[in-house]
């Protein structure tokens, strides 16, 4: 563990209370895109899979993999049932099968060893790297979003572009690296640029968050 | 590394 990996993971748990927050106090999923969140729990619960079949590696970690598995299907369930007047399937149109396909294929040929939990890990990397696509294609879409989704994408992308510095230091600390999660991690990172670019111009400067027309 | 090694990660 070092500080990178710490702050980002404390960066993804909060990007989950702000996101719970924001469906509570709103009581509302307005913005929020059911398909992204869902495949969250596809990536969780591929990868956590190593819970069961692999083995411990700290309290930390097994809190924190349950926390994610728990949290995810919860707000599943507040968008399909307990908010589901106000989720809106017709502006939630990214395909899907755009990413699961190209996902299951890079799993198939790049993994650790060909066996279902690592060929399982291994898509559950790639998945959580374009996870985030059906988002973005929403707020696209609508061409803005409330402040305080703006601040659980942050948040949420803060997360993966903390985990660079981290497997830096752990190459000079560790002397390897995992390419997989390491390439993926820059190309989910790559992803929220434009958003990270918006929301320190505008959002942190306290304006509203609208896409250039 | 070893296929178990990347398991400590989240």
């Amino acid at each position: 563990m070092n500080i990178f990996r710490l702050i980002g993971d404390l960066s993804h748990l909060a990007s989950i209370f702000i996101l719970l927050h924001k469906i509570q106090t709103t009581r509302s999923c307005r913005g929020i895109s059911f398909k992204t969140q869902a495949l969250y729990v596809t990536v969780f619960a591929t990868r956590y899979l190593d819970l069961i079949f692999g083995e411990f590696v700290s309290v930390y970690n097994v809190i924190m993999k349950l926390f994610f598995l728990g949290s995810s299907c919860y707000i599943l369930y507040l968008m399909k049932m307990k908010y589901k007047p106000t989720n809106d399937p017709s502006i939630d149109t990214f395909r899907l099968e755009y990413l699961l396909g190209p996902c299951t294929v890079l799993a198939l040929i790049f993994n650790f060893s060909f066996t279902p939990v690592e060929i399982l890990w291994s898509f559950s990397i790639f998945l959580e790297a374009v996870a985030i696509l059906p988002q973005l294609f929403m707020l696209q879409r609508t061409g803005e979003a409330e402040a305080i989704t703006t601040h659980y994408l942050a948040a949420l992308g803060a997360y993966r572009a903390l985990y660079i510095p981290n497997w830096i230091y752990r190459y000079y600390t560790e002397g390897s690296w995992d390419p997989i999660a390491v390439l993926a991690g820059l190309v989910q990172t790559g992803l929220y640029l434009d958003f990270f670019y918006i929301y320190v111009t505008k959002v942190l400067q306290g304006q509203k968050f609208e896409l250039p027309a | 590394q070893t296929p178990a090694e990347h398991h400590d990660e989240l």
